[in-house]
C-alpha cells in the first residue's frame, strides 16, 4: 500500500540546507500496524507529512495503492487526503473558530455525508474519545489533551483505510492514552493501515513492527514479537 | 511563595457551566520542587495560568510572595510575570514570525538586558537544550519537539524565581527528555521554585512533591520519598 524507494526531503535555511530525510526505503502493506520512533527531529513528522500526501519529497518516489504520487495533480491528492486517509497532526490544526462538532464533522463533509448522519458519527466519535460533554466548545475552550482527541476523533470519524498519527498520545494520561489505543486497535482490526509515531515505547507495543529513525535514515526495522 | 486558598474557576459555555477548579487550597514553599498531576481536563493548565498570573480565579485568594495578586493592576502583573515568572505553554506560543534566537532573546528584552548580552545568554541556554544550529530557523521550520525545547530555553533564560512548566517533555523522545529534566534541576539547585505539570511518572519522580487533581480537585498531595 505504501512504497517508498530513496526518499529525500532537504531544507534550505539561509545558507544552511537541513537534511531532514536522507534516503528512506519503506515498504508498508494493507492492514499492518507500524509504529515509528526516533529522537526529536529525525524525520518523524517529515516523513509522516510525505506519506500523507501533505508533502512532496525532494528526491525519490512514492508509490501509495500502486499509483505514483508525484503524477498526481493537485485535486487528486486532495481527495485522496480527505477520503483514503486519517491524520492526527502532532499540533492538533484544529479549525479555531469552529466548535469540536464542527470539526469532527469536517472530514464527513467532503465525503458527501448527509447532514444528520454526520452529526451522528460525529457524535458517535466523540464519544468514543470521552468528550460527549465538549461538543459546542471551540479548540480554545478545550484543555490540550482534549483538542488532541478531537484530533483523533476527526481523524476516525470516516473510517479511512490508512491513519497516520503523528503523536496522538503526547499531551494525555495513561488511562486516556489507553483508551485512545483501544480505539485504535479497533480500527485496525476492520482491516485499516496504521502508521503511528510515538516516542514512548508503551504505546509502540501495540504495533505489529517498530521502526526507528535517527538523522533522517531508517535505523532499525523489527517485527515486535511482544504483542 | 504561592498561598492558594479556595480557588475557583468556572467557565460559561453556552448555558453550561464548566467548573474547571473547584476550590483549590495549596501551599508551595520557596525552592520547592512540585509536580502536577492528573487527567486530561482535570484543572491543570488552568490553575498554572491563575499561578502563572495569565489568568484570574473566579472566587478565592492567591498571594504571591506575599502580594495579593487580584490587587494588581495590569502592568504591575505584567512586570511580574516577565521578571520573576518563566512559564513553558502546553501549547509553546511561539512568536511564529521570528527565529529561535529572536524568541529566546524576548525576556532579556524585558529584563533591560543590553544587545550583545541577550545573544549571548539565549545562545548559550540554546546550546543547553540541543538546539545551537537551528538558532535562525522559524517555529514552522522546526519539527515538534524542538519547538518544546525553545519554549523551554524561553523560560529559563533571564533565571526566573519561579519556573511553572506545563508538559516540558510530551513532544519529547525518553534522551532529549533527561537532558531536559538535568536543566531543570540544575536551576533547581540554584534555588529556584519549580512546578511542574506531567503525565509521566518518570518525569514527576524528579519532584521532591506530587499534587494530583481530579475534576478540579486535588486528590492527593504527598512527598516523593523516592528521590
Ligand atoms: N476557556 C474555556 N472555556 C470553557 N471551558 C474551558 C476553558 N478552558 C478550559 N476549559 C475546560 O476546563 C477543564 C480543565 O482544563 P485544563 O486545560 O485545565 O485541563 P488539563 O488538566 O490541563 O488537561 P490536559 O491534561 O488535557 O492538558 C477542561 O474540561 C476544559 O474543557
Ligand atoms: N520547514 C522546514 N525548514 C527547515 N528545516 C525543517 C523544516 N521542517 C523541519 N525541519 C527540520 O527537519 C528535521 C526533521 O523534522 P521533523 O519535524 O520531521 O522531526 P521529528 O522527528 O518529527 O521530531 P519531533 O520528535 O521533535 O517531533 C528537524 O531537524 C527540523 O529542524
Ligand atoms: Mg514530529
Ligand atoms: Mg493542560
Amino acid at each position: 500500500i505504501i512504497d517508498i524507494k530513496q526518499l529525500t526531503k532537504f531544507y534550505e535555511v539561509g545558507n544552511q540546507t537541513v537534511k531532514a530525510l536522507r534516503g528512506i526505503n519503506l515498504e508498508i502493506h494493507k492492514n499492518e500496524f507500524v509504529a515509528i520512533m526516533g529522537p526529536s527531529g529525525s524525520g518523524k513528522s517529515t516523513l509522516m507529512n510525505i506519506i500523507g500526501c501533505l508533502d512532496t519529497p525532494t528526491n525519490g518516489t512514492y508509490i501509495l495503492n500502486g499509483t505514483d504520487v508525484s503524477k498526481l495533480n493537485d485535486n487528486t491528492l486532495a481527495e485522496i487526503r480527505n477520503k483514503e486517509i486519517g491524520f492526527v497532526f502532532q499540533t492538533f490544526n484544529l479549525l479555531p473558530k469552529n466548535t469540536t462538532l464542527d470539526n469532527v464533522m469536517l472530514p464527513l463533509i467532503y465525503a458527501g455525508i448527509p447532514k444528520q448522519e454526520r452529526i451522528n458519527k460525529a457524535t458517535e466519535v466523540l464519544k468514543n474519545v470521552g468528550l460527549a460533554d465538549r461538543i459546542n466548545h471551540k479548540p480554545s475552550e478545550l484543555s490540550g489533551g482534549q483538542r488532541q482527541r478531537v484530533a483523533v476523533a476527526r481523524a476516525l470519524v470516516n473510517n479511512p483505510s490508512l491513519i497516520l498519527a503523528d503523536e496522538p498520545t503526547g499531551n494525555l494520561d495513561s488511562v486516556t492514552s489507553i483508551e485512545i489505543m483501544r480505539l485504535i486497535e479497533e480500527i485496525h482490526e476492520k482491516g485499516n493501515t496504521i502508521v503511528l509515531v510515538t516516542h514512548e515505547p508503551d504505546i509502540a507495543q501495540h504495533a505489529e513492527r517498530i521502526i526507528r529513525l535517527l538523522d533522517g535514515k531508517i535505523s532499525s526495522d523489527i517485527k515486535n514479537n511482544n504483542r
